[in-house]
């Protein structure tokens, strides 16, 4: 509903970062 | 709130320091940290942070038995992980990493974020009133655990499960590989995750 609690945003945002990261260094096409 | 003793950005680096220094292979760290609710006048455990690592080698994990997500499954997360890619980053927010298949242990971890566990219940709520270290190695120390985090963990291709109390909450571990019980590890959790002395905020 938008309204996710200030440290899950923060732990979720980190998540997704971490992965895209990671999903980035996987990929030889880097997507 | 309960977690002004101490910072949280420490806390993601200390769940940092925990398992990218250790020998065992976790995938994940999370602390759960005690809370009490007002309006039931009782102590539980919330998230407070966590870490995920991921696993070695995503072709050797498959080889152990655990079975990839149904198509149906994985369009169910991709789903759930463009929204709160939207909720984060914008609804306009493109990223192409949301339409990768998204782990069983990645499912697992972002699941977690929405749970919480009354002091006495669930694999971190026993082990925080106990004060005692509960330590599952093994996919049926795991499948045959009374606490349903542990099993579903287990359907998640976890194959150890470790939640360790500390002053203000419960570190949890979880890996893909059987890792069986080490002191190093618990005298760790007990030197970054004592929360006592307000200073180390």
């Amino acid at each position: 509903d938008g309204d996710l609690p200030l440290q899950r945003r923060k732990s979720l945002q980190r998540f997704l970062e971490k992965r895209r990261s990671r999903l980035v260094m996987v990929s030889p096409y880097g997507s | 709130p309960a977690a002004a003793a101490f910072n949280q950005e420490t806390l993601q680096q200390r769940l940092q320091t925990l398992i990218d220094g250790a020998q065992e292979s976790w995938t994940y760290a999370i602390f759960w940290q005690s809370s009490v609710d007002d309006f039931a006048a009782q102590a539980f455990l919330g998230w407070g942070d966590g870490y995920y690592k991921g696993e070695e080698d995503k072709a050797k994990r498959s080889k152990k038995g655990s079975s990839p997500a149904s198509i149906a499954e994985q369009e169910h997360r991709k789903k759930v992980l463009r929204e709160l890619n939207s909720l984060i980053s914008g609804p306009a927010s493109t990223d192409d990493a949301v339409d990768e298949e998204v782990t069983d242990t990645e499912w697992f971890f972002l699941v977690s974020m929405t749970q919480s566990f009354m002091t006495g219940s669930g694999l971190p709520g026993q082990a925080f009133y106990t004060s005692n270290p509960v330590w599952l190695a093994g996919p049926e120390r795991l499948a045959g655990s009374v606490c349903e985090r542990a099993r579903q963990a287990q359907g998640f291709g976890l194959q150890t499960m470790v939640c360790i109390p500390s002053a203000n909450g419960v570190v949890e571990l979880g890996s893909t590989e059987v890792i069986f019980q080490s002191t190093d590890l618990m005298n760790k959790v007990r030197v970054l995750f004592n929360f006592n002395n307000p200073d180390l905020g």
